[in-house]
């Protein structure tokens, strides 16, 4: 999984 | 995007001290805050299946633990129950819930039910706040707390705009199209608030919003 892709905000 | 963590992590502090301090919850809607519990909990899912950092998960769990202790207090504290404007805040959420469950199950990234779940507390997020800013219009002095802390959920989201901005400038592919929009309305429905903000603070008056 490419980092945007993961949902790292809140 | 820390400075919008931070006004969002604070204004939900800034609502604890007001209630706790004054046992009253006069100002405050109800309504917005179980909006607001559903939006995290429906958004933070994840919270035991994916990891991100230490951050993110303190922050999804204080978020959701604090909703749920506002909505304890002004729903079974015996003193600040009894301040709650329950004939004042009478926004009907049915309105924002189910058209953003259904535009949830129409426009969203995967078909999934984690998917729905996370892009319909995108979207209630959006319109989480208007229950608390029909609840300020019809009321007069509103006390410098409750202000407060509608400024600093708005400018939460308002920061986040140029999080994203940045991002998009610096990272690679970085796209979020369903959150962008829905924060930007987000942000716009606080506009008209923050200029009457921004004019009362200038004349050192307190709040009232024109009906």
């Amino acid at each position: 999984l490419k980092r945007h892709q993961v949902k790292d905000e809140l | 995007r820390e400075a919008g963590d931070m006004t969002h992590l604070f204004s939900i502090i800034v609502l604890l001290l007001k209630i706790n301090a004054t046992k009253s919850c006069s100002g405050v809607s109800l309504k917005t805050q179980e909006l607001y519990l559903l939006v995290f909990v429906t958004r933070y899912l994840d919270l035991f299946q994916s990891y991100i950092s230490l951050y993110n998960s303190c922050m999804k769990f204080i978020f959701i633990v604090s909703s749920g202790c506002i909505i304890g207090y002004m729903r079974k504290h015996k003193v600040v129950s009894q301040t709650y404007d329950a004939e004042q805040d009478t926004f009907r959420v049915a309105f924002l819930v189910w058209p953003s469950f259904l535009l949830a199950a129409v426009i969203n990234q995967k078909l999934s039910v984690m998917e729905i779940l996370w892009t319909f507390s995108i979207y209630l997020e959006s319109v989480a706040i208007l229950p608390q800013l029909v609840l300020l219009q019809r009321t007069k002095n509103v006390d410098n707390l409750t202000s407060n802390y509608v400024f600093l959920l708005g400018s939460y989201r308002g920061l986040y705009l140029l999080n994203w901005i940045y991002r998009c400038l610096t990272e690679e592919g970085y796209r979020q199209w369903i959150v962008w929009i829905s924060g930007l309305l987000q942000t716009a429905i606080y506009c008209d608030f923050f200029y009457y903000y921004l004019k009362s603070w200038r004349k050192n008056e307190r709040l009232s919003l024109p009906s």
